[in-house]
């Protein structure tokens, strides 16, 4: 594949929400997309992973100065549903590797958790698209990481 | 938000792996992608929740032509790791909204989740990126999960 890694980035001005234990069944991301949006919050990054038995979690990043907000929405709704946890973040290191050409990721997740594991950081989320992976570690990490990263894929820091 | 949602795109040729109760430690996503690349599988979307108690589920899409060699490569590794269990569906259809401007998924994700829910689909997985906001929804879904889309977003089917 021929992939070329043209930046790391590190956003740490995020903050991460989670409902664990959502009702898996259609209707009920679009109550909690419903009730963010009301609250004029900004979401970045939405994962949800395959459920089990009739549940499952869903996370979402936004800007930290909306965390509070975006809580008082989403625990106003999590009443309603029995079994479901909100849980939440306040700080998160979101690092993506950009690359172009990036129609498999194997190849730049496999060197970009290798050097992550090497650096001892552990990846809490994982998230991609067309032109990165994204990795969600610990802001203690944050700085380590994102200097293994940029060593693995032999760029120096920007800015 | 001053969004311009361009099109949807369904693809239908991928499975899912994922691997269950995963170790969430250092260098664990590591050996997953490292054991893939060896067998030189094209991985498309990464999907990592947050995790609970030491454990996570990583998920993974493949095209549909890899998915046996893949599930042979992830399951010798499943083997060395206690309490890991991985599982696949050989058919998934991943549902893309593209937009420009996406500098916040909320309003796409709401108005995207909202149709789907109003059509009975269940949106399986949910991934983002910058211009887009993708949802694996079942095989058996897909057609009208498309249709509803196209339709929310005032867009013709093309092809
Ligand atoms: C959890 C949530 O995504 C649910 N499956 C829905 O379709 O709305
Ligand atoms: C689960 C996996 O992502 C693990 N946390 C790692 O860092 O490799």
């Amino acid at each position: 594949e021929d992939i070329v890694v043209s930046e790391v980035q590190l956003d740490e001005g995020q903050s991460r929400i989670t409902i664990r234990g959502i009702a898996n069944r259609p209707g009920v991301a679009a109550e909690v997309f419903a009730a963010v949006g009301e609250g004029g919050v900004m979401v970045d990054m939405i994962v949800q992973n395959i459920g089990l038995e009739g549940r499952t979690d869903i996370s979402f990043t936004v800007p930290r100065s909306d965390l509070e907000r975006c809580l008082l929405l989403v625990r106003e709704l999590g009443e309603h549903w029995e079994g479901a946890q909100v849980s939440f973040e306040r700080e998160i290191a979101l690092l993506s590797v950009i690359g172009i050409g990036l129609r498999s990721h194997t190849g730049v997740g496999e060197r970009m958790f290798a050097a992550l594991g090497a650096a001892d950081v552990n990846v809490d989320m994982v998230n991609t698209s067309e032109i990165r992976v994204s990795a969600v570690v610990s802001p203690t990490t944050a700085k380590s990481a994102h200097a293994a990263l940029l060593k693995e894929f032999g760029l120096t820091e920007v800015g």
